[in-house]
C-alpha cells in the first residue's frame, strides 16, 4: 500500500533532526 | 495524456445550481448541527477532529472513526475543522477524489494549504479552538499552537470528545475479543530479552530516563509478543506500557487476558520481570503520579498524544522523535527475517494464483473489482498461519486504478476487462510475517503511453532495488532513484516511495522508509519499494515489493548496502516495452526472475499448482532487448 508523503508541517522539524544525524 | 473528463458523475459539484451529489456522499447536516450545539456549550470558535486515535494509530477500530463519520470521507489520512459556519478537510493526493466522492457540500476539501492558517482566517480574535488532547500527538500539537501563539486564539484541550457526544449511541462499541501469546516460533526474542535490550538502549540514553512510555500499538505488541484484534488489518489491542529499570506497567483491558497469559506475562509478582497490570483508563493518572517524583520519562513526539504529555512537567520529560522500541524493532533478526521471508514466499503463490485466475476469467466478464478482491482475499485466508488481510484490497481497473488507496465495495465497483489496465495492491496478515505486494496488468493491448508509463515505472524500482549506498544512510536521498525515469519524461507519483514493514504487525511499519522523517537505512531493515504512475480519470500502476537491508560486496572496502527483494511475482511482460530498459535492468530482471523460479517454483511444485507453475515458467522468461 502506498504510504502518504510527509506533511510540510513536521517536515522542518524532521529535517533538522537527519540532518544531524547524518553529519554525524 | 489527456487531461481528466469534466462533468463526471462520479464525484459532486458544488458550484452547479442545484449542487451536484454522486450516491456515494453521505449527508452530515444533522451530524453537524449536532457536533455544533456541543461547540456552542464550551463556547468554542472552532473544533478539531483528527483522523486518528490514543495511539496515533494510521489504521483505527469503528469507534474511533469520528472525522469519517462527521465528514463522510473515510480515507485513513485527513484531518477536519468545523468552525460555526464552515467544515474542511484536508487530505493528501492519494484521497483527493475520494472525498469528492464521500462528502456533500457541507464541507469544502483543501488540497493544500496549512489547517493553522485556515483557522487564523476563520476564526475571531479571542476565540477558542478545542481539541481532543488523546486525539492529536505532541508534535501535531507543538506546530499548531506556534502557528497560533501571540494571535490571541487558543487551542484548549478538552478530554470530553465532543464529536462522540454527536454521535452518541450510534457510535460502535470497544473491541473485547481476547488478548494472546504468540507461540515462540513465530517471535525473534521472549519477551524478557527484548524488555533487557530496550533497558540497556535506556541506560546508555544521554539523557538517562528513568522511564519509558510506550504509545504506539505495535511497540506494545512487538515488546510482549501479544497480539488481538482491536483495528481492522491489525493485530493489536488497546494498551499503553511505562518500563522502568525495575518495573513493567502494562495498561490493558485485563479482563481480555486469559490465566495463560497472565502467568505467561509473571503477573503476580512486583520485581524487574514481573509485568503489573493497570486498567488501561488509568494510563494518565499513573503518568501523572510517577511523574511527580525524581523521574525523566522518555517519549515519542510522534506517537504520545497530548492527553498524556500535558501532564508530565516539562523538565521531566525527554522528547525523541521515536522510541528506542521503534529502532530495535526495525531492525530484524534472522529468525525474524526467516520468517518474513517464508511469509512472502506463501503469498507470492496467492498472488500467482489470483493472476493465473484473472487471465482465465476475465475475457469471460465475470469478474469485477470487488468479487476479484474477495477471491484473492478468500486465497489468503487459506494459507498456513493467515490472520486475514494486511489492509483493505485495493482492486481497480482503468481510472479508478488513478486513486492510488481506491477500495471497490459490493454496490459500487467497475467490471474487469481485457481493454483495460488493472492494478491489485494487496497483502496479507501471516502469524510470521505481514506482506504488501502491488502489480498492474493489462490482458488486451495497452497503448504506447501505457507502456511507457508502466516501463519507467518498473525502471524506478530496478534502479532503487539495485542501488548499493553506504551504510546509515538516510532514505530520502535514495527516493529520488526510483523517480528519476519518470522525471525524465515529466512524470512523477504523489505518495511515498516506500515503508517498513512488520512481523505480523504493521503494514505501514514506521519509521524505516524514504521520507525525511525515516530513520537511516541499515542492515536487516524491511521496506517496501513501491513507485507508481497515475493518470487521472484514466488508469494508474504501482509496482510494489517489499526488499529486506543486506550488505553489499564492493570492490574497495567499507560498509555499503543494498536491497534483496523478497516479494516473488513477476512483472507484467505485455507491459514492458524492453526498448527503454538498460542492459544493467534487463540483467537484474532476470536474475530476479531466476530467483522467482527457485524460491517459488518449488512451493508450487509441492502444493502440485502445475497450471501455475506453467505461468510461473513463462512469465520468468528471460527478457533481451
Amino acid at each position: 500500500m502506498a504510504p502518504r508523503t510527509t506533511s510540510l508541517a513536521s517536515l522542518w522539524v524532521a529535517s533538522t533532526l537527519a540532518i544531524l544525524s547524518w553529519s554525524n | 495524456p489527456q487531461a481528466g473528463s469534466l462533468g463526471r458523475e462520479d464525484v459532486r459539484n458544488c458550484s452547479s445550481n442545484p449542487p451536484f451529489l454522486p450516491v456515494t456522499a453521505v449527508n452530515t447536516t444533522m451530524r453537524l448541527a449536532a457536533l455544533r450545539q456541543q461547540m456552542q456549550a464550551w463556547n468554542l470558535s472552532a473544533y478539531i477532529i483528527t483522523d486518528t486515535d490514543a495511539h496515533m494509530s494510521e489504521y483505527i477500530g469503528k469507534h474511533d472513526e469520528r472525522r469519517a463519520w462527521i465528514s463522510g470521507f473515510s480515507g485513513t489520512a485527513g484531518t477536519a475543522v468545523v468552525t460555526m459556519r464552515k467544515a474542511a478537510v484536508w487530505t493528501d493526493s492519494r484521497y483527493w477524489t475520494q472525498a469528492e466522492r464521500q462528502m456533500d457540500c457541507n464541507w469544502e476539501l483543501h488540497r493544500e494549504g496549512d489547517i493553522p492558517s485556515w483557522v487564523l482566517a476563520e476564526v475571531p480574535a479571542e476565540g477558542r479552538v478545542g481539541f481532543d488532547p488523546f486525539l492529536m500527538s505532541v508534535d501535531f500539537w507543538e506546530n499548531f499552537d506556534l502557528e497560533l501563539q501571540g494571535s490571541k486564539r487558543y487551542l484548549v484541550s478538552i478530554t470530553t470528545n465532543l464529536v462522540d457526544l454527536a454521535w452518541g449511541s450510534e457510535r460502535p462499541p470497544l473491541p473485547s475479543q481476547p488478548i494472546y501469546a504468540l507461540p515462540e516460533e513465530f517471535t525473534g526474542s521472549t519477551w524478557q530479552e527484548k524488555v533487557s535490550t530496550v533497558r540497556s538502549y535506556m541506560k546508555n540514553h544521554t539523557m538517562a530516563p528513568t522511564a519509558l512510555l510506550l504509545s504506539a500499538l505495535d511497540e506494545t505488541a512487538w515488546l510482549f509478543n501479544l497480539r488481538s484484534s482491536d483495528i481492522p488489518y491489525n493485530p493489536f489491542f488497546y494498551s499503553y506500557t511505562l518500563l522502568t529499570d525495575s518495573s513493567i506497567r502494562l495498561f490493558v483491558n485485563k479482563s481480555r487476558l486469559s490465566l495463560e497469559t497472565l502467568q505467561y506475562l509473571n503477573t503476580n509478582c512486583t520485581s524487574s520481570m514481573c509485568v503489573q497490570l493497570e486498567d488501561y483508563s488509568q494510563v494518565r493518572d499513573s503518568v501523572k503520579a510517577y511523574a511527580s517524583g525524581d523521574v525523566m520519562i522518555l517519549i515519542s513526539i510522534e506517537y504520545t498524544n497530548y492527553g498524556l504529555y500535558e501532564v508530565i512537567p516539562k523538565e521531566k520529560v525527554v522528547i525523541n522523535m521515536y522510541t528506542p522500541v521503534m529502532g530495535i524493532k526495525a531492525v530484524k533478526n534472522s529468525k525474524e527475517q526467516a520468517l518474513l521471508k517464508a511469509s512472502h514466499v506463501r503469498d507470492a503463490v496467492v498472488v500467482i494464483q489470483y493472476l493465473v485466475w484473472l487471465e482465465k476469467n476475465v475475457p469471460k466478464g465475470t469478474v469485477d473489482e470487488f468479487s476479484g478482491a474477495e477471491y484473492i482475499d478468500d486465497l489468503r485466508r487459506k494459507e498456513n498461519f493467515s490472520s486475514g488481510p494486511s489492509f483493505e484490497t485495493i482492486s481497480a481497473s482503468g481510472l479508478n486504478a488513478a486513486l492510488a488507496h481506491y477500495s471497490p465495495t459490493k454496490e459500487v465497483n467497475h467490471k474487469l476487462s481485457s481493454d483495460e489496465m488493472y492494478l491489485v495492491d494487496s497483502g496479507g496478515q501471516y502469524w510470521d510475517g505481514t506482506t504488501d505486494i502491488t502489480r498492474t496488468v493489462h490482458w488486451g493491448t495497452p497503448t504506447a503511453f501505457q507502456k511507457e508509463a508502466y516501463t519507467r515505472v518498473l525502471m524506478g524500482n530496478i534502479d532503487l532495488s539495485r542501488i548499493i549506498f553506504p551504510a546509515n544512510t538516510p532514505g530520502r536521498i535514495l527516493d529520488a532513484l526510483a523517480r528519476k525515469a519518470l522525471w525524465e519524461v515529466g512524470l512523477n507519483y504523489g505518495h511515498g516511495t516506500g515503508h517498513g514493514i512488520g512481523n505480523f504487525l504493521c503494514v505501514h511499519e514506521w519509521p524505516v522508509g524514504f521520507q525525511s522523517n525515516n530513520i537511516n537505512m541499515n542492515k536487516g531493515m524491511f521496506t517496501s519499494i513501491e513507485p507508481g504512475y497515475y493518470q487521472d480519470g484514466e488508469f494508474g500502476i504501482r509496482l510494489e515489493d517489499v526488499a529486506l537491508v543486506v550488505e553489499a560486496k564492493t570492490k574497495y572496502p567499507g560498509a555499503y548496502l543494498t536491497f534483496e527483494v523478497v516479494s516473488f511475482v513477476p512483472y507484467d511482460r505485455n507491459l514492458i516495452d524492453v526498448s527503454l530498459l538498460s542492459p544493467e535492468h534487463l540483467q537484474y530482471l532476470n536474475r530476479y526472475y531466476q530467483t522467482i523460479r527457485e524460491k517459488v517454483g518449488p512451493e508450487l511444485q509441492r502444493r502440485q499448482l502445475l497450471e501455475e507453475l506453467a505461468w510461473l515458467e513463462e512469465h520468468t522468461k528471460p527478457l533481451s532487448a
